[in-house]
This record gives C-alpha cells, sequence and structure tokens, in this order.
C-alpha cells in the first residue's frame, strides 16, 4: 500500500508515525512546491500525517489538504 | 487496511484504541483545519475514534462526523 | 474487515461480543453525535451489536439504525 | 465474512449454529426494533437462522425476513 | 462461502449431506414461512438439497425453489 | 467451488465423478420437481453429471439441461 | 476451474487427457442430447477434447463445438 | 489457467513446448474440424502453439489462427 | 501469465531471454504466416522479445509488431 | 507494485529513500526529456520522491510533478 | 508483473536497473523500429529505463516515451 502526495506550496512536510505500542514522529519529509512523494506504508510507518497545502491521492480518491 | 481523515477545524481528534481483551485509548493524535492523517489499522489498534468535523474516507465510502 | 459508525445522536452504543463458544459483551463504546468509530473484527469481537441512532456503513451498503 | 441485520420489529432473534458433526443452538441474540447486529461467521458459527421481522443484508443482497 | 435462504411457506427443510467418500444427510433444519437461513459449506457439509417454497441466493443469482 | 442445481421435473437426477485416476460414479442424487441442490466440488467430486430437465447455475451462467 | 458442457445431440463426447510427461486419453464421458457435464481440471486431467454437438462454456465465454 | 481451441477445419494442431531449459514439442494434438480442446499451462507445458484455421480464446480474448 | 502472439507473416520470431544475473537468448520459435504461440513466463523466460508483422495480445491490450 | 515517471524536461530526479528506522536517499536517478522510468517499491526502497517537470502514473492515477 | 514496449524508431533501448542496496545498469536491450519487448521485474531487476522513441503500456496505462 502507498499514497501520492503532490506539494501545491512550498514547505509540505509528510511525517511518519511509528508502527507499535508507542506513536511518535520518525521522520518528516519536507516537500517544496510541485515535488511529489510516493510514500508506502512499512514496517516502521503505520500512519502518516500531511501539513501544508497538498494533494493526497490514496484508493479512497483524491484529497486537499491545507485548505 | 488504512482510513484517511481531513480535519475540517482545528482540535479534531483521532483515538486509537486497543487490540485485545481490553480496550483502552493507546493514542491520540490531534489535527488542525486542514491537516490530513492516512491511519493504518495495526496490530495495537483494532478501532478508530474520531471528534471533531473532519472528512473521513474508508472502504465503505466518505463521511463527515462532528456534524 | 471493518465498519463505519456515525452517531446521529448522543448516547449511541457500540457493543463487541465475544469470539469463541460463549458469547457476552466484552466491550462498550459510548458515542456522542457526530462521533465516528470505525472497528474491526478481530481475534477477541466476531460480533458487533449496535443501539441508537446511527449511520452504519459496510461492505452490504450503509443503513441506519434506531429508526 | 460477516452479515448485517436490522431489527424491524422488537423481539427479533438470531441464531448461531454450531460448526461440525452436530448442529444445535449455540446462542440466540435479541435484538429490539431499530437494534442491528453485524456477525461473522466463525470456528463456531457455520449457520445463523433469523426470527421475526429485519432486514438482512448479506454479500448476495438484501432481504427481509418474517414477511 | 455461504447461501441465503428464505422460507415462503411453512415446512420448508434445508438438509446438510455429508462431505466425503459416503454422501448421506447429516442434519435437516426447518424453516416457518419468513424465516432466514444463511449457511455455510464446512468441514462436514459439501452439498446442500432445499425442499419446499423458498427463495434462494448465492454466488450464481436468486431462485425460487418449490416452484 | 459450488453450482446450483434446480429440478423442473421429477427425477432429476445430479451424479458425483470420482476425483483421481478413475472416473466412476459414487453418487447419484435425486430431486422432485422445484427442489434445489447446491452442490460443491470435493476432494471425492471431480465432475457432475445432471439427466433430466433442470436449471444449472455455475460461474459460467445458466443453462438448462434436458431440452 | 471447470468447465461446463451441454450436450445438444446423442453422442457427445469428452476426453480427459493425463497430466504429466505423456499425453493420454484416461477417460471418455458419453453424454446424451440434453445431458450436462460440469468437469474439473484436476491432478489427473490437464486438457479435455469435446467431439460432437455441445455448448461448452469456459471462463473465456460460450462456444458451440461440432458446427 | 487454461486455453480454448475450436478447430474450424480438419488437420488443425496443438502442439505443447516443454517447460525448462530446452524447449521442444513434447506432444501434438490433432483436432477435425468443430472439435474443441480446452488445455492448461502445466508443469510440462509452459507455451503452445497452434497451426491451422482455428478460434483460440484466452483470458485476453478471442482470435483466429491460419488465417 | 502468459502473452498471446499471431504471426501476420511469415517469419515472425519470439526470443526467449533468460530470467538471472545473465540475459541471453535461450529460445527463438518461428511462426508462419497465421500461427498462433501462447507463451508463458517461466522460471527460465523473464522477457520475450518479437520481431516480424505480429499481433501481440497481453494484459495490457493488443498491439501489433513490425509496423 | 511500480509506478511509471515520464520526464517532460530535462533533469528530471527520481529519489529512492531507504525502508527501515532511518529514511536516507540511496539513489537519485537523473532523466533526460522523454526518457521513462518504471520503478518498483523493494526491499530497500519504500519511498520516491519526485523533482522537476514529469507525468507519473500510479494506481491512484496520473498527475504531474513540477507544475 | 511486466511491461511492453514497442521501438517507434530505431535505437529504443530498455535498461534493467539492479534489485538491492546498490542500483547499477545490468543489461540494455536495442529494440529496432516495430520490435516489441515483454519484460518483467524480477529478483535482478526492479527498475527499467527506456531512452529513444517507443510505446510503452504498462498497468497504469500506455505512454509514448521519447516526445
Ligand atoms: N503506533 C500506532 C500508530 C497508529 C496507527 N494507526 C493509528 C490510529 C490511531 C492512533 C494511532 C495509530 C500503531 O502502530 O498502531
Ligand atoms: N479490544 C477490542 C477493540 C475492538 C475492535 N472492534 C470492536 C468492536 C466493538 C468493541 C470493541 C472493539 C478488540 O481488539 O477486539
Ligand atoms: N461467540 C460467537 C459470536 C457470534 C458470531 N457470530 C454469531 C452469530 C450468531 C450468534 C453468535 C455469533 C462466535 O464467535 O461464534
Ligand atoms: N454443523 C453444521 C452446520 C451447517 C452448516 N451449513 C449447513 C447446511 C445444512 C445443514 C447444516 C449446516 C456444519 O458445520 O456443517
Ligand atoms: N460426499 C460428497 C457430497 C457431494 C458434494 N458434491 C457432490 C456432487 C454430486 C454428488 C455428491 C456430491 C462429497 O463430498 O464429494
Ligand atoms: N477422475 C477424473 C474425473 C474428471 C474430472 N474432469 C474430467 C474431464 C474429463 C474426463 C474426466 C474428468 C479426474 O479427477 O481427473
Ligand atoms: N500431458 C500434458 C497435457 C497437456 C496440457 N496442456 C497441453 C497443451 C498442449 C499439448 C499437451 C497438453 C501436460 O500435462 O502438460
Ligand atoms: N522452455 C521454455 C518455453 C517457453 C516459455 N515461454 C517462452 C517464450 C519464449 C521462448 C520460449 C518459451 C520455458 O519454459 O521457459
Ligand atoms: N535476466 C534479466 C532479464 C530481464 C527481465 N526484465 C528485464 C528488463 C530489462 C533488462 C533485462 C530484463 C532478469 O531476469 O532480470
Ligand atoms: N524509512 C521509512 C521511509 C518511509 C516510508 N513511508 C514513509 C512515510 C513517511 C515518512 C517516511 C516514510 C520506512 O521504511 O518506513
Ligand atoms: N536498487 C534499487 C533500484 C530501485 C527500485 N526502485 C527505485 C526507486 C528509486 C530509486 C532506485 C530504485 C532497489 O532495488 O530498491
Amino acid at each position: 500500500e502507498y499514497i501520492v502526495i503532490k506539494a501545491l506550496e512550498n514547505g509540505v512536510t509528510i511525517i511518519g508515525l511509528t508502527r507499535g505500542k508507542d506513536t511518535k514522529f520518525h521522520h518528516t519529509e519536507k516537500l517544496d512546491k510541485g515535488e511529489v512523494m510516493v510514500a508506502q506504508f512499512t514496517e516502521h510507518t503505520s500512519a502518516m500525517k500531511i501539513r501544508g497545502r497538498a494533494q493526497i491521492s490514496t484508493k479512497h480518491g483524491t484529497t486537499e489538504s491545507g485548505i
């Protein structure tokens, strides 16, 4: 399973939350406008949090964050 | 399996309920307006509870909480 | 497998019934109006019972309880 | 695999029949009007019997019992 | 795999035939008009026989017995 | 995998052919008009033969035997 | 995987070809007009040959032999 | 996986090519006009070659050889 | 997984490329006009190359080589 | 799972992010205008980042980066 | 998983990139105009790069390189 995130402005962040008993931020990836990240769920990432204006495509459709 | 939650106002909370014999709140993630969380069901999370106005997309369609 | 329950009034309850030879209530989650719960079937939960006015979405469609 | 049963009157019963060589009733769940039960097939339940007026949704469509 | 049988008259019978070298009737479930049975194929049941007027829904569509 | 056979006249027969090197008839089930049989392929049954007027529903569609 | 063969005339034959290094005829089933055979691929049957006028339904559609 | 071949003329041949390092013809099946062969890919057959006028149905659609 | 190749002229070749660290031609099959080859990917074949005018059907649609 | 990236200008970069506890850039592939890369998620790559103008096709649809 | 590449001009190259920690070119296949290559992802190939004018069909649709 992966999701697709396209930054619609500078400074969009994609945060990976840890899998397991604890829920912490293990990585934050910064995107500039127009950059695209395609990110999987993994052994270490069981949730993602997106801040800033971005287009987010998942199996449940496409939505815009930051509005 | 994952679901997508987009906060439509500040202070939206996504609560992870523990998997197993007991059902407790193991983590609460707070979202500000526009922030998006994409969260899986996991070894530790077998139910989620969402409070506040948010758009929630799952395999059974999209619904709005907080109305 | 999970189902989505959105409370349409206060005091909606989602009851988890135990998996196994015996069928008992192992947990009751209370929802206030607008709150949404997304709950899986699990090693401990093989049936759910919903009381009060709520919108319930499953793979077999969406139905309203409490009518 | 699960099915969804919504009681359209008081006193609807959902009976779980035992899996295995013998076929007995191992549990009867009573529903009042408007209550909804979502029940899986399990290691102990290989058939279900529904009495009274209810809406039953399965992968083969929706039907009304008790008519 | 399960099928759904709704009795359209009293005295409908659903017979479970044994899995294995021999084919015998191991259980007969009687339904009154309006009652619904949802029955799986199992380790002990590899065929079913339905007598009397009933609506039978399977993955190959819905048919009426007893006509 | 199962198929659905509805007898359109008395004396319809469903024959189970043995799985394995040899192909023999291991069981013949007789149906009266209106009776329905839902039969799986199994460890002992790798082919079926239907005689008499019947409606046969499989994953490849519905056909009438005996015409 | 199974296929459905309905004889449109007397004397239709369904031949099972052996699985393995050699390809031989291990069984020939004769059908009279109107009879239907539903036959799986098995540990011993990796190809089938149909002679005479018959309607053959497979996952790739329905075709008529013997024309 | 299987394919369906219907001979549209006499003398249609279906050749089985060996699976493995070497590619040889291990079996040639001759079909007369109207005869139908339904053939699987197997432990010994990883390619097939069809000569003469025939209708060939596979998961990628139906095509006519020999034109 | 298999693909279907129909030669539209004489002298069409289907080349099997070896699976593994090295990529060599392990087999070349020649087709005359109208001949059809149905070829799987295998333990020894992880790519195929087609020369000459042919109709090639795969899960991604049908295309003509040699144009 | 793979994605398809077509460079719409020179100097498009596809960055592979490491799978595991740490998230680093393990490889950057440069594409000139018109070049196409088809890249899988792997044991070493659990996320990709694309910079520059490119057409990116994934299971969630097609999007343009760099706009 | 495989993709289909049809060269629309001479000198089209399909490059296989190594699977693993390192990303190197392990094989380059040259295609002349009209030649078609059908190539899988494998134990040794986890990405492909296509240069020159070609039609590329994947599960995400068809695109033209080299434009
Ligand atoms: N550490 C949590 C992260 C998480 C996943 N889904 C969630 C939903 C709600 C709260 C936390 C989570 C887990 O692996 O389960
Ligand atoms: N601890 C429970 C949590 C739960 C999941 N689904 C539920 C439905 C109803 C009540 C509780 C639950 C379990 O893992 O089973
Ligand atoms: N304890 C029961 C709960 C149950 C599941 N499905 C049911 C249907 C009817 C009655 C009870 C049930 C079981 O695991 O099997
Ligand atoms: N004990 C039976 C219950 C059953 C399931 N499906 C049936 C169909 C007909 C009769 C009985 C059954 C079994 O597990 O097999
Ligand atoms: N005992 C038989 C029952 C059966 C299943 N499908 C059939 C079809 C025809 C005749 C008998 C059967 C078996 O398990 O195989
Ligand atoms: N004994 C045979 C029965 C059979 C199945 N499919 C067939 C097709 C043709 C002839 C015989 C058969 C087998 O198991 O393989
Ligand atoms: N004995 C052969 C039978 C066969 C299956 N498919 C074929 C296609 C062509 C020729 C022979 C066959 C095998 O198991 O492989
Ligand atoms: N012996 C070859 C046969 C083959 C299958 N697909 C092919 C494609 C091209 C050339 C040969 C083949 C193999 O098993 O791999
Ligand atoms: N030997 C290579 C063949 C190959 C498959 N797909 C490719 C794509 C590009 C270049 C070579 C290949 C391998 O098994 O991986
Ligand atoms: N090293 C991380 C990379 C990653 C994948 N998906 C992510 C989402 C957000 C942040 C980092 C990631 C991991 O394997 O899990
Ligand atoms: N060696 C890399 C090749 C690769 C696959 N997908 C990628 C995406 C980006 C960069 C490199 C790659 C790996 O197997 O993971």
